[in-house]
């Protein structure tokens, strides 16, 4: 039964081929992935891994691994990285480019925002690495009620409204550009 | 091996000649309620691998939203008939819709859980106002539980907690910290979605500084771009003058969009079973 089974299975998929891309947006970029469902032998090395290509001035939507550490290695361009602990603090903000590496551990919230069309492999010690939004249309806080935003950030129903439906996307989105916030800080002003 | 410098996390912490029966050593107090830790670091819960929890939420009493990087299981050891909690399923859509407006939150207090029933007559004028600007909501599943119940929750799925009834509840908590599907070491983690905990953590030495919610680690610029918000609102996202902790309490009422618990519950009968029918109603 060996050779039917083990002995032929497929040990490699291609990832980064355009056609094959789990998250598609012609200005922002794509997100491609592959785990146990995709290539069967990652459930025996309980391994998996995502490729991603950004262009300029796009944002990957804050998220954080449910179920698995994450090894993020860039093979193209820049990005500005931040990374947050369960403590709530900053353990990482800077500049990532081409060779570089970072580690992303379980559970830490991340925000990626791409600066020169950045590109990256991320390795996942899952073979089934699940990740969850913090933002946009499939996430936690748009998962929550507004009463319980109101409550837990003392804000009015509008700005829990704006909060949880501003942001329609689900992983990548625009990053506005600097002349825009600063035109935002000023009317706020 | 100690002397070969194995790391602790590798040493073998199981020494069980002796068991002890072991208290909660350490409470954290927020605005309403508290959650006791036992020592997790104490060397018959660290053989077990797991850390061991009490939360006390005091009525009208929200727990913030918050996640584990471990799995979770927990028991209603006392507290009302019936309150509401939510674990978040990432990807799952919102099935709870109101398709009702909601009130506006400075009317009335205490209005727990009968959303789109009660509280409504006299206030139509505002209703019809806020109904103009669309406040409607629709958010994943909130559920019933009651005392008795085992709850369960996978890694990195956030859940929240709210104490509708008359009474504080108490809930037992086990965090299975040495499970595979915990990555990280063998620490207890607390992600917080909202709410902070000024006193510092529980158990481990990296635990004891002010923690804050994940979303204070981030630039508020950043956040404010990704939440398509201004950069003040995303400030207030960040609880840095909140001093409440991570249970807090509900200000007005509480209006998510739940549906209405069978009668037979509400009432309790089902606890005293009845004699032979005696009204039309009865089969």
């Amino acid at each position: 039964g060996l050779e039917e089974t083990i002995c032929s299975m497929r040990t490699h998929e291609n990832i980064d081929d355009p056609a094959r891309a789990d998250v598609y947006k012609p200005n922002l970029g794509r997100v491609t992935s592959v785990n146990s469902l995709t290539l069967p032998i990652l459930q025996f090395v309980r391994l998996s891994a995502t490729r991603g290509i950004i262009q300029g001035n796009a944002m990957v939507l804050p998220k954080y691994n449910m179920n698995a550490n994450e090894i993020l290695y860039c093979t193209r361009g820049q990005a500005r990285i931040q990374v947050v602990n369960d403590n709530g603090q900053n353990v990482l903000d800077q500049q990532v480019q081409k060779g570089q590496l970072v580690v992303i551990p379980q559970g830490f919230a991340y925000v990626v925002q791409s600066q020169n069309n950045f590109e990256w492999i991320s390795f996942k010690t899952n073979a089934d690495a699940m990740i969850s939004t913090l933002v946009g249309r499939t996430s936690a806080l748009r998962a929550l009620p507004l009463e319980v935003l109101t409550n837990a950030y003392q804000i009015s129903l509008e700005e829990a409204r704006r909060i949880k439906f501003n942001t329609l996307e689900t992983t990548l989105t625009h990053a506005r550009s600097g002349q825009q916030q600063l035109i935002d800080q000023i009317v706020e002003a | 091996r100690q002397s070969l410098g194995v790391p602790p996390q590798l040493r073998n912490e199981c020494n069980l000649d002796n068991l002890d029966v072991l208290q909660a050593t350490e409470t954290i107090k927020s605005e309403a309620g508290q959650i006791e830790y036992w020592d997790h670091n104490h060397p018959q819960i660290r053989c077990a691998g797991v850390s061991v929890s009490r939360l006390v939420i005091e009525q009208g009493g929200l727990y913030l939203p918050t996640f584990f990087s471990s799995p979770k299981i927990s028991y209603v050891v006392q507290g009302p008939y019936l309150f509401s909690q939510s674990i978040n399923f990432i990807g799952c859509a919102e099935t709870f819709m109101d398709s009702q407006p909601m009130q506006g939150q400075q009317q009335g207090q205490g209005q727990q859980g009968q959303q789109g029933q009660q509280g409504q007559q006299g206030q139509q004028g505002q209703q019809q106002q806020q109904g103009q600007q669309g406040f409607s909501d629709m958010h994943q599943k909130v559920e019933h539980v009651r005392h008795g119940d085992v709850i369960a929750i996978t890694p990195g799925s956030t859940h929240w907690i709210y104490n509708t009834g008359d009474q504080p509840l108490v809930i037992i908590s086990l965090l299975d910290i040495s499970n595979n599907q915990n990555q990280l070491d063998r620490n207890p983690r607390v992600f917080r979605l909202a709410g902070n905990n000024p006193q510092g953590g529980f158990g481990g030495p990296q635990q004891q500084q002010p923690q804050q919610n994940m979303l204070n680690g981030f630039d508020p610029q950043v956040l404010a771009q990704a939440l398509k918000i201004d950069v003040r609102l995303a400030q207030k996202l960040q609880n840095k003058q909140d001093n409440r902790g991570n249970i807090v309490h509900v200000r007005g009422p509480f209006q998510v969009a739940r549906p209405p618990i069978r009668q037979s519950y509400e009432s309790e009968k089902w606890r005293h079973p009845r004699g032979p029918p005696q009204s039309p109603q009865d089969n």
